[in-house]
């Protein structure tokens, strides 16, 4: 399994 | 003029350390409703998030809108000097480099104040929208830290699967398997003892156990802890800081190749 990276689920605001 | 004064100045001290292994920088960004911190670990796999209000200190003052870049080891090594009896108070004037750190002991015989030399940080900040999570889970903090603790000890990642049987903890590795089920548990009672498991679907996700497992050094801040999962969404650990505020923290699952 790979590491998801929070970017990838929460916008840059 | 930014003013913090909080007499409990251990839970400065505590918060500090819960955050510095995971984050080496960021900013305390100050208004007059209180102050936040918003930072991520250098590989942006979790994200720290920390409210306190301008209510829950003894005294609260902020003229303007300030971002002050705050690099944890060395704030560390400040609060390191304070008694864990100091009261705690912060300042910094407008647009200053420095912030300055007063502490009292309880009885006012000792009176030492530490300059901490700010940085300039630019910082990503990210929307986390509120939303209502697939389970949410209560429970001890030092239940919590021990099981990740455990678990770190056996395997790299661990898959927490919510049902209504309970909550799973699953790892694996070298040396074997290992499970850890928790179920839901009202007779304590303390509420702090208590284990609630609010389920709306079942849901399984895997996570990374050596970030699980730096957020336990929150364990200090709160009797309880709340994890918060959905289906393929980052895993929500929140701990409240009695009426201050909290620390929440968010981390990215494991996704199938």
């Amino acid at each position: 399994m790979q590491q998801g990276t929070l970017t990838a689920f929460f916008p840059s605001t | 003029m930014f003013e913090a004064r909080i007499t409990q100045g251990s839970v400065l001290k505590k918060l500090v350390e819960a955050l510095k292994e995971l984050v080496t920088e960021g900013n305390f960004d100050v208004s007059s409703t209180g102050l936040t911190l918003q930072a991520m670990d250098s590989s942006h796999v979790c994200l720290v998030s920390l409210t306190l209000r301008d209510d829950g200190f003894d005294h609260y003052r902020c003229d303007r809108n300030m971002a002050m870049g705050i690099h944890f080891g060395n704030l560390s090594k400040i609060l390191k000097c304070a008694g864990n009896e100091d009261t705690i108070t912060l300042k910094a004037e407008d647009n200053a480099d420095t912030l300055t750190l007063m502490f009292e002991s309880a009885n006012q015989d000792r009176i030492s104040d530490f300059d901490l030399k700010l940085m300039s940080i630019e910082s990503e900040h990210l929307g986390i929208p509120d939303q209502d999570y697939s389970a949410e889970i209560k429970m001890p903090s030092a239940e919590y830290q021990r099981i990740v603790r455990d678990l770190t000890s056996i395997g790299d990642t661990v898959l927490i699967s919510a049902t209504k049987e309970g909550i799973k903890f699953s790892t694996s590795g070298d040396v074997g398997t290992a499970n850890i089920t928790l179920r839901h548990n009202t007779t304590p009672e303390k509420p702090e003892e208590q284990t609630i498991i609010d389920l709306k679907e079942p849901v399984a996700l895997t996570f990374a156990l050596r970030y699980l497992n730096n957020f336990s050094k929150a364990t200090p801040l709160a009797p309880q802890v709340k994890l918060s999962l959905t289906k393929d969404l980052p895993i929500f650990v929140e701990y409240q800081v009695g009426d201050l505020g909290n620390v929440r923290f968010f981390l990215a699952p494991k996704i199938d190749d």
